[in-house]
C-alpha cells in the first residue's frame, strides 16, 4: 500500500458516499444517470467476486463490501425508491454498446484465460467506460447540480491518483499491470474534459453538447 | 503471470 492508492481509494469511497448522500437527503436522483450506477454496480461485482475465494487484508474486504454495499444501495434508491425522480428522459445512453464490446476484449486480451480472469478483466475494461452515461447525461441536459461535479471530481480523481500508484510500484515494487494502467488511461483521460470544466467554470459545470 | 491474478488492488 502507498500514500497514492491510499488516497485513490479514499477519494473512491468519497464520491460514493457523496452520492449516496446527495440522493438520500435530498430525496431525488435528478441529474445521476441510473445507468452508469448499474455499470458500476457490474464492475464492483465481477471484479470482487474472489471476495469469495481469497482473503488479501482487513482493509482490502471491508472495502470491498462497502463499495458493493453501496452501488447496490444507490441503484435500489433511483430505480425503486427515488423512482418518480429518475430523469429517464435524459439517461438515454445505450450501455449494451459498452458492454458487449467490453465483453468481447476480456475475452481477447487478459491475463489468464480463467473465469475469475476474465470477469475482473471484464470489470476493469467496464469501469473505465461507465462514466460515459453520467457525462452523456450531463451533456444533455447542460448543466450539473453542484454535489454532483463534486462527485464527479472525486471520482475522476481516484483514478488519475491510482495511475501515480501504478507508477510507484513499477519503480519500487518492479510491478505493473498493463491492463489495468491502459484502462486506468483510458478512464482518466474521459475525465479531463469534465475535469477542466469543473476547475475553471467553479459552481456551475455546463458541459456543452 | 501468476502476480498479475492475485489482484490486490480495489
Amino acid at each position: 500500500m502507498n500514500i497514492f492508492r491510499l488516497a485513490g481509494d479514499l477519494s473512491h469511497l468519497a464520491a460514493i458516499i457523496i452520492l449516496l448522500l446527495k440522493i438520500w437527503k435530498t430525496r431525488s436522483c435528478a441529474g445521476i444517470s441510473g445507468k452508469s450506477q448499474i455499470l458500476f454496480a457490474l464492475v464492483f461485482t465481477t471484479r470482487y467476486l474472489d471476495l469469495l475465494t481469497s482473503f488479501i487484508s482487513l482493509y482490502n474486504t471491508c472495502m470491498k463490501i462497502i463499495y458493493i454495499g453501496c452501488a447496490y444501495a444507490t441503484v435500489h434508491l433511483i430505480y425503486m425508491k427515488f423512482k418518480a425522480t429518475y430523469d429517464g428522459n435524459h439517461d438515454t445512453f445505450r450501455i449494451e454498446f459498452l458492454i458487449v464490446p467490453v465483453g468481447g476484449l476480456s475475452f481477447l486480451v487478459n491475463h489468464d484465460f480463467s473465469p475469475l480472469e476474465i470477469l475482473w478483466t471484464f470489470s476493469i475494461y467496464l469501469e473505465s467506460v461507465a462514466i460515459l452515461p453520467q457525462l452523456f447525461l450531463i451533456s444533455k441536459t447542460g448543466e450539473a447540480e453542484t454535489i454532483t461535479t463534486h462527485y464527479l471530481f472525486c471520482l475522476g480523481v481516484y483514478r488519475a491518483l491510482y495511475l501515480f500508484n501504478w507508477i510507484w510500484r513499477f519503480y519500487f515494487e518492479g510491478f505493473f499491470d498493463m491492463i489495468a494502467i491502459v484502462a486506468g488511461v483510458v478512464q482518466t483521460i474521459l475525465y479531463c474534459d469534465f475535469f477542466y470544466l469543473y476547475v475553471t467554470k467553479g459552481e456551475k459545470v455546463a458541459i456543452p453538447s | 503471470a501468476d502476480e498479475a491474478s492475485t489482484h490486490d488492488e480495489l
